[in-house]
């Protein structure tokens, strides 16, 4: 393949490149692990680092050297002109949604999660208002998808992509069914997805939260 | 997904603060 | 003007947008007052809220109420697609110097500088952790524009537009001579941006601290 992803495995924020290129049809390498990539210091390796001074995955080489970092950016590389959204009007508002769940949705998530995966401490305060902040926002996308099937026109785009991967931690593992009941358009939405053949080829089958992880002290 | 890997991960966790505070500073610059 | 962008007056988020608008010489009525916009209570009024749902600005109002909001998404509708990035990989590139920006600077910027501003409260750690990782940025920004004049390809994009406006309270409040002494190339990058007449019709003259900003308790 002459197109490389260097990653964690199974990392969350690699699923909208991967998902992308299934869309494309883009033949992605993916390097996950030695010798190529030591997850534990990939980022930081003098080798690493040279082609990627950004020090952070996901990572992308295409030919001639070409370097790309930041997930966003990938998968709009690896994507289609259809998921980039087609003319000025779409493509500006696939760049709203993505900047929503970049701004609005991955706090909020990182902030209510991480700790349920011992990936953060726990701080009761910002864990609160993240609670908080995702019901005001799933309550919003509950309206905006009160009368649509995707985001940003008639089919799926960078926009759905990006904010299913933004809100898969949340699904998976504290929005049970009694905090989803409020928001059935987006879990319609949700759900919808990642049935997706592209989708379901990346997350594999995704299992609707039925009891929210408690954190890890 | 492995908890060390998302810890190693870039957050603005206390992003909510910088919005409430960047809000109420423009709101109350022209007030 | 068909098209209008209500944002608080001087707000630094909306800048992008006025700058990519003046490259585009598309003509924005810009709302930041009464009676139209109440900036202290504007985002969270029912009528703001009626055609803005996401309840922030800047925001943005089309012909026949086409409405976009998120700064970002803003600037690349009504900017150019020379700014956008022309073909496949320019635009990707914008695209992942927007997400640094977004990432990497802005997060830094706000803990180092709003308790300059007394936006918000200094706390010492954070204020420490961010002078640290805005060293961090500016040493790989520094080399990236050793031998480049703009950040992505031979002429401003919104990868530049971008950037320059997350530095821009940086470079005015508390990167004094000493502390820009080390990033020679970026400060050159940046002052030939806001030299150019698309910046300066918005910014005014940027003068660069000389005398960096203690926080306000």
């Amino acid at each position: 393949a002459a197109m490389t992803l260097y990653t964690y495995p199974d990392f969350w924020r690699s699923y909208p490149v991967l998902i992308a290129a299934q869309y494309s049809g883009l033949q992605l390498k993916v390097i996950s692990g030695p010798p190529e990539f030591e997850p534990q210091s990939g980022c930081r390796t003098d080798h690493f680092l040279a082609k990627f001074p950004f020090g952070k995955v996901p990572a992308f080489e295409g030919e001639n050297g070409f370097h790309i970092c930041e997930s966003n950016a990938i998968a709009h590389y690896v994507g289609t002109d259809a998921l980039r959204g087609i003319g000025p009007k779409d493509s500006a508002l696939v760049q709203q949604w993505v900047s929503y769940a970049d701004g609005a949705i991955i706090p909020a998530v990182a902030n209510w999660v991480y700790p349920t995966l011992g990936a953060s401490a726990y701080n009761k305060q910002a864990s609160e208002k993240a609670q908080a902040d995702l019901q005001g926002a799933l309550s919003f996308l509950n309206e905006h998808l009160q009368t649509r099937t995707f985001l940003v026109g008639e089919r799926v785009s960078l926009a759905d992509i990006t904010l299913v991967c933004a809100l898969l931690l949340l699904y998976k593992q504290v929005l049970d069914p009694s905090l989803r009941e409020p928001f059935s358009n987006v879990t319609r939405w949700f759900c919808s997805c990642v049935h997706q053949p592209q989708f379901s080829a990346v997350l594999g089958k995704v299992k609707l939260c039925e009891k929210a992880a408690q954190y890890k002290v | 997904m492995s908890a060390e890997h998302l810890a190693q991960e870039n957050i603005w966790f206390d992003k909510y603060r910088y919005d409430d505070a960047e809000r109420r500073y423009y709101e109350q610059l022209n007030g």
